[in-house]
């Protein structure tokens, strides 16, 4: 506003409104990602359904008290091969941001259909580059499913990652009580594509050996 | 807490509410709409060095140094937040996951002179 009116706090003269509307917004970005520790914004190419994200937001409803710096991600299920199954589908998880965290807990969260038959035990592998023959691969978690809905299976939160970089490979396995796997095949039991399709929840806090031990004041 | 209006030239917390709209980060940043992002300015005259606009004793404690020592001591005080809290986002990563992460410290909630 001209050079009567001047700065209290610099001296130097006071910028117009627009011109400190402009540098706010510049410094909000800057904050924004410097405290995401984000190198620049996301460009999300394929964000989920509508659908899929109101119920992640639902589940992860913002304010609920999370200690700072612990982290939680949702990360939505790609199946590497539509044409098998659902129940021996190959699920993958672009997970690359949780990597380099600390995990402290991973749930895979599973809809399953009402066309529920019987009870289904359901097996999970973990995929990786050296265990394509289906007995290397590691066993990570078995359920009992007598129920349609959704279903949250508890991973181990060691020996999640492998050395593939970036995603995260899990093999479904399941089977029918009282029938046999033949029978099994053309049933849709679990909904795997859709708005209920399946995802992992991770929480997480940042590596290193500071990250368990709260700080000393 | 005291909030700047316009004309107060003494150490004040200046408002500012910024909506992710305006920034064109909507597409990315799921919750909340926006936040405040509020600075610290405003003069730190000898009287009110340590007045961190939350605790006098602290204030107090200065004010004795100084009126001991001497009156109009050479360094000068300044404007800086007294007191923060955490934003809470939620956002998509550049793989399509929804994180949720709470940023420590990000925002102002009280400005005192140090």
């Amino acid at each position: 506003q001209g050079a009567e009116s001047a700065c209290s706090s610099c001296g130097n003269p006071t910028l117009t409104p627009h011109v400190e509307r402009a540098l706010v917004l510049e410094l909000a970005k800057q904050q924004i990602l410097k405290g995401l520790q984000l190198p620049g914004r996301p460009r999300v190419t394929h964000p989920p359904p509508q659908a899929v994200l109101s119920r992640a937001l639902r589940r992860l409803r913002l304010g609920s008290a999370a200690p700072a710096h612990r982290e939680e991600v949702l990360s939505f299920a790609n199946r590497t091969d539509p044409a098998a199954s659902t129940c021996s589908s190959a699920l993958t998880f672009p997970l690359v941001t949780a990597r380099s965290r600390h995990l402290r807990r991973a749930r895979l969260w599973l809809h399953v259909l009402p066309t529920l038959p019987a009870t289904l035990h359901l097996r999970i592998f973990r995929r990786g580059p050296r265990s394509r023959r289906h007995r290397h691969r590691p066993l990570l978690a078995q359920h009992r499913v007598t129920a349609p809905g959704w279903h949250a299976l508890t991973l181990p939160s060691s020996g999640l990652w492998d050395e593939q970089p970036g995603v995260l490979k899990l093999q479904l396995d399941c089977s029918l009580e009282g029938h046999s796997t033949a029978f099994l095949q053309p049933l849709p039991l679990l909904d795997m594509a859709g708005d209920q399709r399946p995802f992992l929840e991770l929480k997480t806090r940042p590596s290193g050996s500071r990250a368990g031990r709260v700080k000393r004041r | 807490k005291p909030t700047c209006e316009s004309e107060t030239p003494l150490c004040c917390r200046r408002d500012h509410y910024v909506d992710f709209r305006e920034l064109g980060w909507r597409d990315w940043i799921l919750q909340p709409e926006g936040y405040q992002l509020n600075y610290c300015s405003g003069q730190c005259p000898p009287h009110l060095a340590g007045s961190p606009g939350i605790a006098a004793s602290f204030h107090s404690a200065v004010f004795n140094l100084l009126k001991a020592n001497n009156p109009w001591p050479k360094t000068t005080s300044c404007c800086v937040p007294t007191a923060r809290r955490p934003l809470s986002l939620l956002y998509l990563d550049g793989n399509g996951n929804v994180v949720k992460t709470d940023v420590p410290d990000m925002v102002v909630e009280a400005c005192g002179c140090s």
